[in-house]
């Protein structure tokens, strides 16, 4: 199977394959891939060709092609439904996200404590309690949350949705989080990222 | 020098150092170190024998000695400033992130086009009109930019942040983007982040 470093990359590989088709681009070099993604061209050749597929000396890959076959490996099918806890500036801005919907995640429902935006709706979608998670999960049908809440609130919103029976989580606070069993979180932390850019800003 | 993999798992690393001082933990095992920042123990036995720092057997490793030795690889040293280009719902939840200012980052300005966000501010932090970035740059000595505009705006945005200088941005507008000569590019994406998790959650 994949390793992660690969498989992390794969999402690049179809955005930028859907950007060249967009363009009207129907083959592409292993370095015009590269070149877009952001990824070194011997990487861009060694991820594909563990995905066993390889580019034809010349011409490179056909792009269609290719797109179905990291489609394929990122097991990108049916629509996914997510929630996204806590509906303030950075809730909100995920809610509007036009790159959720054209990649197949829909966002169902958002959820927070607060009576000034529950009930309200944000680009359409409805702002439902807290309280109610359990029952906006099972009525929904979300698969996938992101979790946009203050630091204090993040374990007891984690344990919720554990227990409404959602098992992957975004999750944009960094703080310390005991992870449910059964559940997978990413974290999402521009801190991190500044402090990456910071080094090799610094790197002769 | 570092492997890319083991450099972007260096922020994980102090950030759970610190938290680790913070509670009063003066050692840590690998595997405690590993279950607090989501990666496999013998990975994080490996990056951090890269940075030629080894625990002792039964002991584990010194937690404040241990955060001396990641931080000085990574290179953290004075405050970085930080200009946020756009200042819309992304753009104040960065502008307000706790974690920034917690890891050195002090975000300087938030710049904007829309004349009812442009003189209001932030978290006490002044929003400028686009059109001023380049005295703002030179004024604040911002060197990152986080890039929180709609689509359509990102290029020239980009263009004029290398033309004030600014050479690392950390960009969520994930739509192609030609990156200036010089500049370094990281660019956060939800839905690339949703869809590995959805792998992962699809996989036996
Ligand atoms: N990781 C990152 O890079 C990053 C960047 C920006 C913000 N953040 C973090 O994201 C979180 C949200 O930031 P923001 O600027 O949107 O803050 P915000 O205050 O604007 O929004 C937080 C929302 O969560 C709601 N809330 C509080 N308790 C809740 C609960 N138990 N269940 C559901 N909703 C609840 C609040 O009512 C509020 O609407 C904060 O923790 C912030 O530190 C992280
Ligand atoms: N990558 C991700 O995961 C992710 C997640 C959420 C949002 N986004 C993207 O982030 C961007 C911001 O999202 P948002 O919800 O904050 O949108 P928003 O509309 O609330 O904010 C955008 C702000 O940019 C300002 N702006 C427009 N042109 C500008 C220019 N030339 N210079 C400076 N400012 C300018 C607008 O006036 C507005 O205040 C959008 O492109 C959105 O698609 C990405």
């Amino acid at each position: 199977s994949l390793p992660p470093p690969t498989l992390e990359r794969l999402p690049v590989y179809v955005r930028v394959l859907d950007d060249l088709a967009r363009h009207g681009e129907t083959t592409a070099s292993s370095s015009r891939v590269a070149e877009l993604a952001g990824v070194a061209p011997a990487q861009v050749r060694k991820d594909l060709s563990r995905l066993g597929t390889y580019g034809t000396r010349g011409v490179g890959y056909d792009v269609a092609d290719l797109a179905a076959h990291v489609r394929r490996a990122l097991r990108l099918s049916d629509a996914h439904r997510v929630i996204v806890v806590g509906a303030g500036h950075l809730g909100q801005a995920v809610a509007r996200y036009g790159g959720l919907r054209a990649r197949g995640f829909e966002v169902v429902a958002l959820t927070d404590v607060d009576p000034a935006v529950v009930g309200r709706s944000v680009d359409g979608v409805l702002v439902r309690h807290e309280d109610d998670l359990a029952e906006v999960v099972a009525s929904t049908g979300a698969t996938l949350a992101v979790l946009a809440v203050p630091p204090g609130a993040a374990q007891g919103t984690l344990d919720a949705l554990a227990a409404a029976g959602v098992v992957s989580v975004l999750s944009f606070v960094p703080g310390r989080l005991t992870v449910p069993d059964g559940m997978a979180v990413r974290v999402v932390d521009v801190a991190a990222e500044l402090q990456i850019l910071s080094f090799y800003a610094s790197s002769p």
